[in-house]
């Protein structure tokens, strides 16, 4: 463990936290997009399969539950809870999210570093990451103003893989044989789509207005 | 072993 990935981890947990607080506050999802969070829950189940079969240290299996546990219940919230729902606008989040997953069990099938069960579904969880942030992105350009709340859940969901990209190149001059293109790359693609956000992101921080993508 | 220490990640 390195600084890096502590605070990746970290500003992932924040992130999660952000987006529990809002719904479960203020018991609205306005501009949170029901098919991010429902990719987030494949993008989890399928990397934490090996939960139960290895044991890595008590922080990886809390940490863990954490994120299985607060991406369902996100779901679930927007889903049936009957407040909640009321403030999703299903019209506006209409990104077909089950096509991004395709391309990416495909890809998987055939880029990975072993053609195992645990290790393809691995690969693709990868792969789903790095594009399930998509409808999220989509919505935001058609919603025209969105809460803090959700800027800030955005935010922190791009910077903890930006916070990786750093653990990683550490790990790399650290640790002789730590190489691995495939996550290497889909977390370089992951943070980069989020790049003009962050760019939307500090100017409307630094002129202290309301945060608003060009349409 | 390589891919193992990668697994040690979120």
């Amino acid at each position: 463990m390195n600084i890096f990935r502590l605070a990746g981890d970290m500003t992932h947990l924040a992130s999660v936290l952000v987006l529990l607080l809002k719904i479960h506050t203020i018991k609205s999802c306005a501009g949170v997009s029901l098919k991010t969070q429902e990719l987030y829950v494949i993008v989890f189940a399928t990397r934490y399969l090996d939960i139960f079969t290895s044991f890595v240290s008590i922080y990886n299996s809390l940490m863990k539950l954490i994120f299985l546990g607060s991406s369902f219940s996100i779901v679930w919230y927007m889903r049936y809870h009957k407040a909640v729902h009321r403030t999703y606008d299903r019209e506006q989040d209409t990104f077909r999210h089950w096509f991004l997953m395709l391309p990416c069990i495909l890809l998987a099938l055939l880029i990975h570093e072993k053609f195992t069960f645990f290790e393809v579904m691995w690969t693709f969880s990868l792969y789903l990451e790095a594009v399930a942030i998509l409808p999220q992105l989509v919505l935001l350009q058609r919603t025209r103003n969105i809460d803090n709340l959700t800027g800030q859940y955005i935010f922190l969901l791009g910077g903890y893989r930006g916070f990786y990209i750093l653990n990683w190149i550490y790990r790399y001059f650290t640790e002789p044989h730590y190489v691995h293109w495939i996550t290497w790359i889909s977390g370089l693609v992951q943070t980069l789509l989020y790049a003009d956000f962050f760019y939307y992101y500090f100017l409307s921080w630094k002129n202290n207005k309301k945060l608003q993508l060009p349409a | 072993l390589s891919s193992a220490s990668l697994k040690d990640e979120l």
